[in-house]
């Protein structure tokens, strides 16, 4: 084999036209089959299972059960005198950082689901100056421009930002508080963006399309600023010495977002402004990552809908094989407005962390049991009593939001 | 566990990080 394999001379061949020809109609059909997408009576995208045998293959597990599982065994109160060693091995195994927790004695965790849900220390994360900062620890997949409302998952392969996000109906306003004005959303006309090299999903398939879900109103109390994003204060803005304490909150928020809280009642209508363009960025949270996130900016989020799914595996490894991963999933679209027009934050469940926890929406609750309702409807909640200055939730940048638990 | 931004920005928004780049809360994504 050794001989044959140094000492056979290599000769080459033409291959005749047709040949060539007949693989580049081949890879065209490919391509093309791959970019086909299947709509309903309504025209909306028919959310599937596309990809190789072994995302099939996954698709036929119980994922949402194995996941309640997962979280059910992961709840379990461990021995006291375990908890350092087991830990520090998953520590070791994930790459945690002991050193900046909070508390920091790991006997203090009475699982392993409490040690992964753990907070950080005051200071660990300094927040930058800039008008977008991470929301979470992790690794950016992919980011970029929405081009056509398709968002790009990996290479080549994308999905439609309606499908991701939802979309509003035309007379068809969401149910709020009669005593509030409606709040609006920026509605995209094309739906879709992208998702990690490649492939792309659409606006309503990870936000939703209103025509497909149920509103309700949410009226929590605002949480107190968290010390993430505890930036803004009247020494900061003068003008906030006149606001009353009870408005501190929204007034700080106003000012970061540059706007008067009188003035922030609208979003832009159903495109984005002149000299503006739809923006996406995805972030991979790993099994050893903080596992908290926070809001990456001054904003408002108005309302969320809540997409029960799947819970496959967000991995970069099954994020370039499963087409449509992100808009399979169970997720939590969250959206407002910044202040250069809309904003939304998508927190997409996975297997082993299926449950998505929103700090000021203590209706929400993530995979449940029984049987999930077809793939693209959503339930809503709105936040407009959350604050009457703002018309919405107000978040400071790196204000703690939520987070992820496992299973 | 992913979490996907979507958000409207003026046409000169540059992202300041890399694919595959780790990040951490706070730290700067991009800015106009």
């Amino acid at each position: 084999l050794l001989n044959a394999w140094t000492e056979t001379p290599v000769k080459w061949y033409p291959i005749p036209i047709a040949v060539g020809a007949l693989v580049l109609v081949a890879i065209q059909y490919r391509k093309k089959a791959r970019k086909e997408v299947h709509v309903d009576a309504d025209g909306n995208e028919i959310i599937r299972l596309k990809g190789p045998w072994q995302v099939h293959v996954l698709g036929a597990l119980p994922l949402r059960n194995m996941s309640r599982l997962w979280g059910y065994v992961n709840s379990l109160e461990l021995p006291v005198w375990f908890r350092p060693y087991g830990f520090r091995i998953y520590a070791a195994a994930f790459g945690c950082n002991l050193d900046e927790i909070e508390p920091a004695d790991l006997k203090s965790y009475p699982s392993l689901g409490a040690f992964f849900y753990r907070r950080l220390k005051d200071g660990a994360r300094p927040v930058a100056d800039a008008v977008l900062v991470s929301p979470a620890d992790g690794k950016i997949l992919h980011f970029g421009t929405i081009k056509d409302l398709r968002v790009e998952q990996v290479k080549g392969i994308t999905y439609s930002l309606d499908a991701l996000l939802g979309v509003e109906r035309p007379g068809t306003p969401p149910p709020v508080p009669a005593h509030m004005p409606a709040p609006s959303i920026p509605v995209v006309d094309d739906h879709e963006f992208a998702n990690v090299n490649g492939i792309e999903y659409t606006l309503d398939q990870l936000i939703g399309a209103s025509s497909s879900g149920t509103s309700t109103p949410v009226s929590d109390t605002p949480p107190a600023p968290k010390k993430f994003g505890e930036r803004i204060d009247a020494s900061v803005v003068p003008e906030l010495a006149d606001v009353p304490e009870a408005l501190r909150h929204d007034a700080s928020v106003a000012a970061e977002m540059g706007v008067r809280p009188a003035l922030t009642r609208s979003t832009s209508g159903t495109t984005v402004k002149p000299g503006h363009s739809l923006f996406f960025s995805v972030i991979y949270l790993a099994p050893g990552d903080y596992h908290r996130f926070h809001s990456p900016t001054a904003w408002v989020v108005e309302k969320r809908r809540h997409f029960v799914g799947e819970l496959f595996s967000v991995s970069p490894y099954i994020a370039k094989r499963l087409e449509n991963l992100f808009v399979l999933n169970e997720r939590v679209a969250l959206l407002g407005r910044w202040k250069y027009g809309f904003f939304g934050m998508v927190p997409v469940g996975a297997t082993n962390v299926g449950s998505i926890k929103v700090n000021f929406d203590q209706a929400l609750r993530t995979n449940v049991r029984g049987r999930p309702p077809p793939l693209g409807t959503y339930t809503e909640a709105v936040y407009s009593a959350a604050s009457t200055l703002l018309n919405g939730q107000p978040l400071m940048a790196a204000q703690e939001m939520g987070g992820f638990c496992l299973g | 566990s992913t979490i996907v931004l979507v958000f409207e920005a003026p046409n000169d928004f540059e992202f300041a990080v890399e694919a595959g780049q780790k990040v951490r809360v706070g730290q700067k994504l991009g800015d106009v």
